[in-house]
């Protein structure tokens, strides 16, 4: 069960599709797994649902791992699963919203990425495509979404780590998330898991116009990041992603804001200044812990602002 | 298995936009292979850079002669990939 799991623990691409098997044994009434398609490399990519009942219900997506040295987001993106897996019925607000909602929570988004980072090199960031004509290899699949596709703040270089691919949802880790949320048509909020950084940005990237829903967006990211502060003291900025980092085309939330996902996210998890990628397993518990009211902050607003 | 012994991650801080072109000239340099762990983006925002350990000199040599600040954040990115491997193989062994 997944009681013998050690979610302080980095873990093998097999040891988390194990595990998700185990967490849909535990909660059988709860939790199921999907498949929405495969990687380049044929891998299944799978998606835990966690419903409890209803059809077409509206939902939240949650993803981790869509950059796959970023071994943290995969390890908090375990825990919050079995987190949210546990406390349903238990704490209120978990149970309000998964009474009226459905959440899709996609742990390993770039599954083959992440197997080379365990196999051949712990660096790597982007999907494993094969690029016609260069010998460099992979898309930076936060980059090839058809929101400001091709822009400034992606490279039309297939050696960069920023690389746009060679058209918008080339990737097919990015068209099977896209065909799921168009073919689903009722999700409204996208939370999409980075690291590090220490930030918790929404649209847009692509462009220096505010998103029409910026205040609400803008004060909802304040709170969430307080309440994260909050558990150990971490500090986040907050802003809209060209304010507070940089220019990005081609993200996963510009992309679902566009295609009316309001509540759209982006986090960017610890590393608070020592370790960058590779921060100590020890840091997992903590991490997810200060990332968990934050996260519900923000699901229990969805949840009570349905539009 | 690409291993990274002798490479460093290097905190550095541009002071002004003239700086922050420069860093990313320099992540655009094929034949140094730096990798931003964190890109440049504002004056004062530090930016992680890893260098291979064979660019190492002519990267700080780079940052000196622009004086361009710059602190070392990892001294050795194959030592903390080891103990990574350890401490993942022993949760390996007490989950077993």
């Amino acid at each position: 069960s997944t009681s013998t799991f050690d979610f302080a623990s980095y873990h093998t691409l097999d040891e988390i599709y194990d595990w998700l098997d185990t967490l849909v044994a535990d909660h059988p009434g709860l939790v199921s797994k999907i498949q929405i398609g495969q990687s380049y490399e044929n891998r299944p990519l799978y998606v835990l649902k966690f419903s409890t009942g209803g059809s077409n219900r509206p939902a939240i997506w949650l993803d981790t791992g869509i950059h796959s040295r970023e071994w943290v987001t995969q390890a908090t993106g375990v825990w919050t699963a079995n987190k949210l897996a546990e406390e349903y019925g238990q704490d209120p607000s978990v149970t309000a919203i998964l009474d009226s909602m459905d959440i899709f929570f996609e742990i390993v988004t770039n599954p083959d990425g992440y197997a080379f980072t365990h196999s051949s090199n712990r660096m790597w960031r982007k999907t494993r495509s094969i690029n016609a004509g260069s010998s460099c290899v992979g898309v930076d699949p936060n980059r090839n979404w058809d929101a400001g596709f091709g822009g400034s703040g992606s490279s039309s270089n297939p050696c960069s780590e920023t690389y746009h691919g060679p058209y918008a949802h080339s990737e097919s880790e990015v068209k099977s998330i896209v065909d799921f949320i168009l073919g689903h048509g009722n999700v409204k909020a996208v939370i999409s898991i980075h690291s590090y950084s220490q930030m918790l940005m929404f649209p847009y990237g692509y462009k220096r116009t505010a998103a029409p829903d910026y205040e609400e967006l803008n004060e909802l990211a304040k709170k969430a990041v307080n309440d994260l502060a909050a558990v150990h003291g971490t500090e986040y900025t907050y802003g809209s992603i060209v304010d507070t980092i940089y220019m990005a085309a081609g993200t996963t939330v510009d992309w679902a804001y566009e295609n009316g996902v309001k509540y759209s996210y982006t986090f960017e998890l610890r590393d608070r200044g020592h370790y960058g990628f590779l921060l100590p397993s020890s840091q997992i518990i903590p991490t997810a812990t200060e990332t968990w009211p934050a996260l519900m902050d923000i699901m229990v607003h969805v949840q009570q602002h349905l539009y | 298995e690409q291993l990274f012994v002798g490479d460093q991650v290097l905190r550095v801080t541009a002071s002004d936009e003239e700086q922050i072109a420069l860093l990313r000239a320099l992540g655009e340099r094929a034949d140094l292979q730096v990798d931003f762990w964190r890109d440049p983006t504002k004056p004062g925002h530090p930016a992680d850079l890893r260098v291979p350990f064979p660019s190492l000199q002519a990267v700080k040599i780079f940052l000196e002669s622009h004086s361009i600040s710059y602190s070392i954040m990892i001294e050795d990115v194959q030592q903390l990939l080891d103990e990574e491997k350890k401490t993942m193989m022993l949760s390996r062994q007490l989950e077993r």
